[in-house]
């Protein structure tokens, strides 16, 4: 574990209650792609299948255990809460994600660490991450919504992705066999497409502000 | 060695 790694994890859990507790305090969603969210509990669901079998630390444990309840709550709150749910985008919420989770499945099957049951779903966990945020840029771009989308959130969770490069950059000088292409590839796939939805969801905010301005 | 193949990130 290194500094980096730490802050990157910190600052991702930090971006997910962000979200939780402003759907929470508004009790609305409106802005907010469920697909994206659905996606991110699949993530954690399909990534951390070893919570049982292999245990690295108290920390990783607790962590996963804490991503998985977090993203679920988002996903509870988003299609049961009696309020929030009413303020769904549901017509605008429209990509078809379950062909990027078959998509990742199938590359997950050719490109993979090792062929076992739980690699191949570490494997489509990361590729899935990557492009998890597509719905949400697509929402974005259709409704300019950046109500629940705070400033606070954009901000935590692209100190999430350049901390965890920063983190591959020290590993790959400090240890001498830390070879992680798929997640280090992917990761750099994922962080280019959150600097898309970073740059959508600055225009969004400078032309919202511009209209409450005028 | 087992320890290389847990994957120790999140």
């Amino acid at each position: 574990m290194n500094i980096f790694r730490f802050a990157g994890d910190m600052t991702h859990l930090i971006s997910i209650l962000i979200l939780l507790l402003k759907i929470y305090a508004t009790k609305s969603c409106a802005g907010i792609s469920l697909k994206t969210q659905e996606l991110y509990a699949l993530v954690f669901l399909t990534r951390y299948l070893d919570l049982f079998t292999d245990y690295v630390s108290l920390y990783n444990s607790v962590m996963k255990i804490v991503f998985i309840a977090s993203s679920l709550a988002i996903v509870w709150c988003m299609r049961r809460h009696p309020l929030v749910r009413r303020s769904y985008d549901k017509d605008l919420d429209t990509f078809r994600h379950q062909y990027v989770v078959l998509a990742c499945f199938v590359l997950a099957l050719v490109l993979h660490e090792r062929f076992t049951f739980q690699e191949v779903f570490w494997a489509f966990s990361i590729y899935l991450e990557a492009v998890a945020i597509l719905p949400q840029l697509v929402l974005l771009q259709r409704s300019g919504n950046v109500d629940n989308l705070t400033g606070q959130y954009v901000l935590f969770l692209g100190a999430y992705r350049g901390l965890y490069i920063i983190n591959w950059i020290y590993r790959y000088f400090t240890e001498d066999h830390f070879a992680r292409w798929i997640a280090c590839v992917s990761g750099l796939i994922q962080t280019a497409l959150y600097a898309d939805f970073f740059y959508y969801y600055y225009l969004s905010r400078i032309k919202q502000d511009t209209i409450m301005r005028l | 060695d087992e320890t290389e193949n847990v994957h120790d990130e999140l």
